[in-house]
């Protein structure tokens, strides 16, 4: 097992603190349009260091903060915290178990805590280079990915090969 | 590096190879590395993807079909991955184009990569929804507010798609 | 001609905002038409869609689900079929992204629009399925060639995904 | 009804004659991925005088002539007729039936016929001015097309209200 859990809170359409459990194995998740699937991977993306807003259907990185709806008022920050299993070592660290929080205020400050301690998105960065996590290009396929492969043009799949060397 | 891509585009090349032939049960495709005249392929050369399915020829493979193309897609996305294999990975709804028989291949050589790999499947689709160890439902009561329940095979079953 | 642009450009916005609120069974959404500072809207601006959910704040529709986005676009289409309908219409698997409910709803609005217009329909989809006056299956046995034969509801639904 | 019938004979996946009589009401198509539903839609297309190859899905208009398979050779010629009920007058014609046929062969040579007689493929574009047939912007909704509205920048979407005007 690798990630144990994730807990969002103020993240896009998460406005309340939501803890999802992961398993050693296959978790699927369903539900109906637009009930929040896919913002679960969002969630994971932006907590392992994404940086670019329209990789998380946004336009600036604001856009993840709970922005209100018909019955709840907008939040002033988004946090999401991904606790990991690091029993194998797979990530270079000596804890038994890692938990990465970044937040992000309307303001535009943002905050990352490794282990509880404030530390850099570059520390963030740093923890998962090499494996595949973060680098989101075929860990993390969002939907509408697979499409795009196909009407890609040969250059820009080049990309793909450039990421897995 | 001129070497390190070498090295990638030719590996996951060969389990392109195998993993086209697997999804498509048959068939063969590859991948091939060109670059325009006077340019070294391994420097600026883009990824052109050949592909066959069984009992067809092999044409420009904008005129498969929507299944076919996404199949292929799959088969390369998989390729990569088995090249670098992450410990973490998150799937949504790359089944939606499959059809019945396309779904259950995919499920297969699914199942062979959770050994390794801890998966999140999204999914609108009730055959790919028996791929679960472990099921949540989200819904959204009016509130535009998202909630996360577990949920049991026969509670997720309302939740996914009839059509 | 400018005039021309604007009383389609009204026209479809009214129709539009309607099959919006029809589909998604409330909400509300718009066309704008916008162009950049010094360019006259009619002759260069282009179309901004807005769409808010029911329940949901009115946001960038980059941050809609992929489904939502579907049913604006079809919205959409739909709204200038409306302005200029046509005796024939072709959908190649326009419901694939969305779910049980809002294909329910896709095919009441369908419904009316059938009356004046020959509809042919491509699907994978179960419920879709249900809106047929005659139901062709096509098949291709191993030889790379196609077979079109009419088929009765209960043979179509082996032939339509059970995912 | 409009369209009676399409009978496609070296398109695409259907080498063989094919014949798809339509009805007044809604019909429905299906069949498992890679079968030819969708080319089936690229006839009616061809057929009203689509003339942009990559809209059938082609790099030239030869892709539309079946190229062979595992167990069928190539054939030389692909053509398409179509049969339309025009009681009601709706295209320009005295005709109370209206048959258009189109052929292509691998040489690039174009044959087009109208009732049975020799036409340009002009004519058969100015048979459905004005109806919404030929231009295909949304009368023949193609798989991908919804995908792309959204995803389209605005000045793109303009040449839908233009063709609706
Ligand atoms: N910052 C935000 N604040 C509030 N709601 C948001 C925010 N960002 C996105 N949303 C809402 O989240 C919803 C999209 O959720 P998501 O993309 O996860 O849906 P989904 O379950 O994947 O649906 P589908 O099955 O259609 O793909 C949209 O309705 C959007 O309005
Ligand atoms: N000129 C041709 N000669 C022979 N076969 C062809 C030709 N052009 C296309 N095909 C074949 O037709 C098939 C595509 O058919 P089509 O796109 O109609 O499938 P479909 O039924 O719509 O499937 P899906 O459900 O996946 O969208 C491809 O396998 C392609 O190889
Ligand atoms: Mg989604
Ligand atoms: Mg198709």
């Amino acid at each position: 097992m690798f990630f144990k859990r994730i807990e969002m809170v103020g993240f896009k359409s998460f406005a309340t603190r939501t803890v999802c459990d992961f398993i050693p194995g296959t978790t699927v998740v369903v539900g109906p349009n637009g009930c929040g699937k896919s913002n679960i991977l969002d969630a994971i993306k932006w907590v392992v260091g994404e940086q670019t807003a329209s990789q998380l259907r946004g336009k600036k990185m604001q856009d993840v903060i709970f922005s209100g709806s018909a019955s709840f008022k907008p939040l002033g920050v988004a946090q999401v915290t991904l606790t990991i299993d690091n029993s194998t070592r797979i990530l270079p660290s000596d804890y038994e178990e890692i938990q990465i929080t970044r937040r992000l205020f309307r303001s535009g400050e943002s905050e990352y805590l490794l282990n509880k301690t404030p530390c850099r998105l570059r520390d963030i960065h740093n923890l998962f280079l090499g494996t595949g996590i973060g680098k989101s290009s075929y860990s993390m396929l969002e939907q509408g990915r697979v499409g795009q492969i196909i009407g890609a043009k040969p250059i820009e799949r080049r990309f793909l090969i450039e990421e897995a060397a | 590096t001129r070497k390190l891509f070498h090295e990638t585009f030719e590996a996951v090349r060969v389990h392109f190879i195998e993993m086209f032939r697997r999804l498509f049960n048959g068939g063969k495709a590859d991948l091939i590395l060109e670059a325009p005249e006077g340019l070294d392929p391994l420097l600026d050369g883009g990824i052109e993807i050949l592909a066959q399915p069984p009992g067809k020829k092999l044409q420009n493979i904008q005129l498969m079909s929507g299944g076919e193309k996404a199949l292929t897609a799959i088969a390369l996305l998989f390729a990569l991955f088995l090249h670098k294999p992450s410990p973490f990975c998150i799937l949504d709804e790359i089944d939606a184009p499959l059809d019945d028989i396309n779904v259950e291949r995919f499920k297969t050589v699914l199942r062979e990569f959770n050994e390794k790999t801890q998966f999140v499947i999204i999914t609108h689709n009730k055959l790919t929804m028996e791929l679960a160890d472990a099921l949540y439902g989200v819904t959204m009561e009016e509130s535009g507010v998202s909630k996360l329940v577990s949920v049991r095979f026969e509670q997720a079953e309302q939740m996914v798609d009839v059509g």
